[in-house]
């Protein structure tokens, strides 16, 4: 069986940090952050994730606009730690090898 | 995953894909189709989940189309020093910005063919016009081949999964054979957005792990359509 995916629009006129809330506000952000989670926890390995967190603090150094801006508005958003929303990000790159 | 890019007998081009991956249950309860709009107009269209933000699923209309799927190879610490030391792009960041600021078919593949990027991948590209599909085999610091369409010659369309084209799928997992069936069944002629969603849906292309299937023309822009696929 299949249903049709749903339809969101982002702006990207607006602020990186901004422009993904309209789509976060149709979902139930403790069930997003749950799911979220138990992604991390499966993907990457504990050691791997304390040693991520600190680079957090140098997001705008190694990632390029917009992702860095869009990052940490979902992460502000759900709160969650942008380390945890840049893991997200390198899921494939954590697992593809 | 599957992609398939594949040129119809007026010579129409058509994409489609299967997205494959672990934690199905949630996945599939996450998946979207965004519409990335710039002064009022669609810039891009991708398909993505909640929350990550590159695409692996895109669209520039009227100009080409986009999937990625996973290419295993290397070690874990390459993909590390990759994303660290090198800062290479994430792949499928790598598709949203070639969405966002490639003009055309050509330069997309040119773009895409050439980043550095953090882990091997294949990419698959659409375009508009004859001609314009090709499966691009990437390593981390550039093409590792570029397999173009060959309509003239039989080569009609592309199946990629997985694996290298030029090497046997493995047989526990050989999703390549029965798509080349099921598209030489469909045949040039009736080859379409539907028929192509039917050859996506032909076990084991499509298995339990498939998330969503996506079916596209860079030509045909408002057909871009996604299914969320339950097993």
């Amino acid at each position: 069986s299949a249903g049709a995916a749903p339809l969101c629009n982002v702006s990207l006129d607006g602020d990186p940090d901004l422009r993904w809330l309209p789509v976060l506000q149709r979902f139930e952000p403790g069930l997003l952050l749950h799911f979220f989670t138990r992604i991390i926890e499966q993907t990457i390995p504990k050691w791997v994730h304390t040693v991520i967190r600190p680079l957090a603090a140098e997001l705008e150094f190694f990632i390029p606009q917009p992702f860095a801006g869009e990052i940490q508005g979902i992460c502000n958003a759900l709160g969650m730690s942008v380390g945890d929303g840049i893991l997200l990000s390198l899921a494939y790159e954590a697992t593809a090898f | 995953c599957t992609s398939i890019v594949a040129q119809d007998y007026k010579g129409n081009i058509y994409h489609g894909r299967n997205l494959d991956y672990d934690f199905g249950d949630i996945l599939r309860k996450i998946t979207i189709d965004v519409q990335f709009i710039k002064n009022g107009q669609v810039a891009y269209r991708g398909t993505t989940f909640c929350g990550y933000v590159g695409l692996w699923t895109g669209q520039s209309p009227h100009k080409f189309t986009v999937s990625g799927n996973e290419r295993g190879g290397g070690a874990w610490w390459e993909n590390a020093v990759a994303a660290f030391l090198n800062r290479n792009y994430p792949v499928s960041w790598l598709i949203r910005d070639t969405l966002s600021k490639s003009e055309d078919f050509q330069s997309a593949v040119f773009k895409l063919a050439g980043t550095p990027i953090i882990a091997d991948v294949y990419y698959i590209v659409g375009g508009t016009v004859p001609k314009e599909g090709v499966v691009i085999t990437r390593n981390r610091e550039g093409p590792a081949d570029i397999w173009p369409l060959d309509p003239l010659d039989g080569g009609w369309f592309h199946v990629e999964t997985n694996y290298d084209h030029w090497t046997s799928p493995p047989p526990f997992d050989d999703r390549r054979t029965p798509a080349i069936r099921a598209l030489n069944a469909t045949g040039q002629h009736n080859i379409n957005f539907d028929t192509l969603f039917q050859v996506l849906s032909v076990k084991p292309v499509l298995n339990n792990y498939t998330i969503y299937t996506t079916v596209m023309s860079a030509a045909f822009p408002d057909k871009y359509t996604t299914w969320i696929r339950t097993p």
